[in-house]
């Protein structure tokens, strides 16, 4: 479902080339549940934004359901990634001006979705994330964790084919994580892909695969595949 | 050294009032190190930016080295707060179009230091940070957690009385973690107040003492006084 081949991203600052991913090999099957850790600037948020179409490889090629996506063009990737990935970024990207129940909307809206119909499934989204008293407030008017959970529940409203969650419980206490952690892994039972970036072994060894990034590169594959 | 009394914070959306600190009473004294934690929108974030003069009470007294700081005005409060106190923001609150060094050093071209000790200082501060290969990155060019070292050099770099780290080690992986960790418990022996936020129990247990917030209130105290 997802194959990257020989993936390589490199930055350039001044005079300087930044190696953020380096031949990076993966096939990732419909369903998986993998996790990927590694350090601090290791390339994990860069690999998700190349597999999320929010960021093209320098090198290589990435396959998602057999599509040489690195062939399509801006508004071809878009369209793909607005249908089928979900994702929660590291520092969230809500939208300022709307409040916690239009930013989980969004989604809906851009499908298409009536009013009426999407009205649920928006209340439905954050009673999951105990965020009904919070519908109306704006992002500066929320807690770090209840942005976090916004967040998430944006990026799985859709029910998309791929989630991606770059350290969706890294704001949060440990009882809110592990709520968000049994809805991710909610949605994987059902057959979602979810790849999640985390700093946390705990939560890493949930996963069915796990990545080890180390300066660009997987260092490590481990896990029942 | 730093003593709150009965300070209530209420914020109103709409027609709701929300008590975000609700009556919290509590005297620190200098050189402690204290942590404290507490579910998701329990009052964290929000009591540190009333210790750190960056949000006003709405009821009770604020006083910092004996000084009634409710009483003082913004200019005041904001001279205080640029010398007594060094903040690591939950979300950093880097300047965008500042390099990584121009960030840190910021605090030091305020305080007046001389650009060649400034120059060095910097140079230290990134170094144990391990940040020397970004020095010249922006923040967008920059991954989550360089950001919040980034964010933690220029808190620490005026070695200031009063450190406040709102989940410091958040996006870091364990290893850059306990480096920052490392840095921050050095400052406090040295006899700085350090009060860090922090979902981690493992590092909660770290400090001296620890506080559980539940719903704006200090619902629990415990540690060595
Ligand atoms: N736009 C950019 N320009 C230059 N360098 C960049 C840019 N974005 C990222 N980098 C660099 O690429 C490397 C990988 O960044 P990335 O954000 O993928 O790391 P990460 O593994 O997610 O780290 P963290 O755990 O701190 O979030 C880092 O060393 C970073 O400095
Ligand atoms: N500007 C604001 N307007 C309205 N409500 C606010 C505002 N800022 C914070 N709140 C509310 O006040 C409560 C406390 O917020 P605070 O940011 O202090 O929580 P926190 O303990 O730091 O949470 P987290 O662990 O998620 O960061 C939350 O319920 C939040 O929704
Ligand atoms: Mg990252
Ligand atoms: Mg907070």
């Amino acid at each position: 479902m997802i194959r990257l081949n020989e993936i390589s991203r490199v930055f350039t600052v001044g005079e300087e080339d930044v190696h953020a991913l380096d031949r990076v090999t993966i096939d990732i099957a419909p369903g998986e549940y993998l996790a990927i850790m590694g350090p601090s600037g290791s390339g994990k948020s860069t690999l998700l934004n190349v597999i999320g179409l929010l960021d093209r490889p320098d090198y290589g090629e990435y396959y998602l359901d057999n599509v040489n996506t690195t062939e399509l063009d801006d508004d071809r990737q878009a369209f793909i990634r607005r249908h089928r990935i979900g994702f929660v970024f590291q520092f969230f990207h809500l939208v300022p001006r709307l409040t916690a129940t239009q930013n989980v909307e969004l989604p809906l809206i851009l499908a298409g979705v009536t009013p009426k119909e999407r009205k649920e499934r928006v209340k439905k989204a954050l009673a999951s994330m105990e965020l009904t008293n919070r519908s109306d407030h704006r992002p500066d008017q929320l807690s770090g964790g209840q942005r976090q959970r916004v967040a998430i529940a944006r990026a799985i409203i859709m029910e998309p084919g791929v989630i991606l969650a770059d350290e969706p419980t890294g704001n949060l206490d440990r009882t809110s994580g592990m709520e968000v952690m049994n809805i991710l892994e909610g949605l994987n039972r059902k057959g979602i892909t979810l790849i999640m970036v985390t700093h946390d072994p705990g939560l890493s060894k949930r996963a069915g695969r796990r990545i080890q990034m180390t300066d660009g590169r997987v260092s490590e594959d481990t896990g029942l595949r």
